[in-house]
């Protein structure tokens, strides 16, 4: 309903999810999304980054949520 | 963990632009 696919939704979810003030890391999306791509993540990431769900924060390694903060 | 007052200053600057994108997509969309 939001647009996004279900890979991008869940993605989306668990760096809401991270309420410290640098986000979440790419390696803790990788460890907590076990199982799925690495390049399903990262393209999943750069789409939602794209279209400003989310942001970088302390480098390009760590994501925070736009909504919710 | 505790950040510098630029990386506190870089982030506000990254999530401005990330609300002005959504902002500009979801203009697109209507």
């Amino acid at each position: 309903t939001n647009g996004l696919t279900p890979h991008q939704s869940q993605i989306l979810s668990l760096i809401k999810s991270c309420k410290g003030n640098e986000g979440m890391a790419f390696e803790e999306l990788k460890n907590r999304l076990h199982g799925m791509n690495v390049n399903t993540i990262r393209q999943a990431v750069e789409f939602l980054s794209n279209e400003g769900h989310i942001y970088s924060t302390i480098d390009d390694e760590h994501y925070k949520c736009t909504d919710g903060d | 963990v505790c950040l510098t007052e630029e990386q506190k200053r870089k982030i506000e600057e990254n999530r401005q632009r990330a609300l002005a994108r959504r902002a500009e997509r979801l203009a697109a969309q209507q």
